[in-house]
């Protein structure tokens, strides 16, 4: 029985039975998606699989990766207050060499109890790590948010299809969350709270869409193969 | 719903019956978020050769069990799925990202001998 599991899990992609430790809450949206599709294979429409309609993109495989940062940087866990640097790193190497990116969107979610006594609009920066120091980061987005707003979307596709096919240049993402003002300001403004409350105040996902040629082979976006 | 209903007399003969995979019971409810269930069905009877025409069957299950007639140790044609379609799974991987993924041919929507 051992090896018909285990077979049956290759054909899922996996290499063991998962036993997640912290299962970590589904989206409403995938399960929007999840609830459209088993519609879509009860009246037959096939060809629905291979496009994601919520986010306007083609594809049969979508993925949510956890950030698995905190657990790869012991110098974030040291860092003393502000502690505003925040190490995000999404392990995609499960992603298939015949995969084809279609969407890859980073979602910050801000719940601000280490912030919200400020009641301050934020400076939100997020640079793409390059290297072992600072000086390597590349800056890719610079944001202000109201205090108040609590989900941000990035469009990180190049990234990711750059993380893909060059797997040793995914070195993670350094998100820094300043008061906003404060970035060249001599004066340092301590938040209220500790390290630990700032970093669960941060929640990062990666969603991404890929789309399989062998699953979707009815599906026009491919270059068909010469005869 | 592709065959006439068959009579009891001919409950031995090939067709689909009703399958139901629970992943509680297979210990997978920790990993598979949905569906909890999936209905399915598997496909079992006998081949008749004065039936086969009935059976959606293939012109290889036609030859087939002509030779078993003639000769038994060739067996007959086997009740196999003709048309499968495929479920969506939502599920946590190894790492505890949540995956969303449709897999081809996990329900047997049709019957046939071949």
């Amino acid at each position: 029985t051992q090896l018909e599991e285990a077979s049956l899990l290759q054909f899922m992609g996996l290499s063991k039975v998962p036993s997640p430790r912290i299962a970590q809450p589904v989206p409403s949206i995938l399960m929007k998606i999840f609830q459209e599709r088993q519609k879509a294979v009860a009246t037959g429409h096939f060809q629905k699989l291979c496009y994601v309609k919520e986010f306007g993109v083609p594809g049969n495989l979508i993925r949510l990766f956890q950030d698995q940062g905190t657990l790869s940087n012991p110098e974030e866990v040291a860092q003393a207050p502000p502690c505003t640097r925040k190490f995000l790193l999404f392990n995609i190497s499960v992603i298939a060499q015949d995969e084809q990116l279609m969407m890859a969107q980073l979602e910050l979610r801000l719940r601000l109890n280490g912030y919200d006594a400020l009641k301050q609009d934020l400076e939100l920066m997020l640079s793409l790590v390059q290297g072992p120091s600072p000086q390597s980061e590349q800056k890719l987005l610079l944001r202000y948010l109201p205090w108040s707003q609590g989900v941000l979307h990035v469009d990180l596709l190049d990234v990711v299809k750059e993380w893909n096919s060059n797997p040793q240049s995914n070195l993670g993402l350094v998100l820094e969350l300043l008061p906003k003002g404060h970035r060249n300001s001599t004066v340092t403004t301590h938040p209220p709270d500790i390290c630990d409350n700032w970093r669960q105040s941060i929640q990062a996902s990666l969603m991404v869409v890929t789309l399989t040629p062998e699953e979707c082979p009815h599906f026009p976006h491919f270059p068909r193969k010469r005869r | 719903a592709t065959f006439p209903t068959l009579e009891s007399t001919t409950n031995h003969l090939c067709q689909r019956h009703h399958m139901v995979i629970n992943f509680e019971k297979l210990g997978w409810h920790k990993w598979i978020i949905a569906p909890k269930e999936f209905r399915t069905n598997y496909c079992k009877g006998d081949c008749p050769f004065s039936l086969m025409a009935f059976f959606n069957s293939s012109n290889y299950a036609f030859f087939q069990t002509l030779m078993n007639s003639k000769t038994p140790e060739i067996p007959k044609a086997a009740c196999i799925p003709t048309k499968l379609s495929p479920i969506s799974m939502l599920y946590y991987d190894n790492d505890g990202n949540i995956i969303l993924q449709h897999h081809e041919g996990m329900v047997v929507d049709e019957c046939g001998c071949g």
